[in-house]
């Protein structure tokens, strides 16, 4: 079975609209402006974090909260199966695409963060550790 | 009078979730 990840209650503050988000170069960027590109080279450069590719498989509403959904990923080149429970509004990064979330209204009414539906097939970008064994 | 504020600076990798795949074995 999936494995499940509780989730915080409420967004964190780095994903308000002109949040300042600093690279692993050093450059610093808003939350908005961050690129596909951003994300690839800073975990290249970095020596623990490495990017994933985790594909929307399915996204269900959540039974314990009417503010939450459940979305499962298949996670990397292995397509392991992770399902995570998340508020409506948390944005996730898709490849080529930009800041995405389950209810891309309330994202940008709570946070500003311009953002499009999350959809079953999008990919994702994640992080795992490099020396996952 | 406007007094610098700090403002906070966030690690890019905040912002992207952490999926661990299962253990199996």
């Amino acid at each position: 079975p999936p494995s499940s990840t509780a989730a915080p209650s409420s967004l964190p503050p780095y994903f308000i609209k002109g949040s300042i988000i600093q690279l692993a170069d050093g450059e610093l960027k808003r939350v908005e402006d961050l690129r596909t590109e951003d994300f690839i080279q800073s975990a290249e450069i970095s020596s623990e974090l490495k990017i994933d590719s985790s594909t929307v498989e399915r996204i269900e509403g959540s039974q314990t909260s009417a503010n939450f959904a459940v979305v499962q990923f298949s996670v990397g080149e292995h397509r392991s199966q992770v399902s995570v429970e998340v508020l409506l509004e948390y944005p996730f990064f898709v490849f080529g695409q930009g800041w995405s979330s389950c209810c891309p209204d309330r994202t940008t009414q709570l946070l500003e963060l311009p953002c499009s539906k999350l959809s079953v097939g999008d990919v994702c970008i994640s992080l795992t550790l490099k020396n996952l064994k | 009078n406007v007094e610098p504020r700090s403002v906070p600076v966030f690690p890019w990798h905040s912002l992207v979730p952490f999926l661990e795949p299962s253990q199996s074995g």
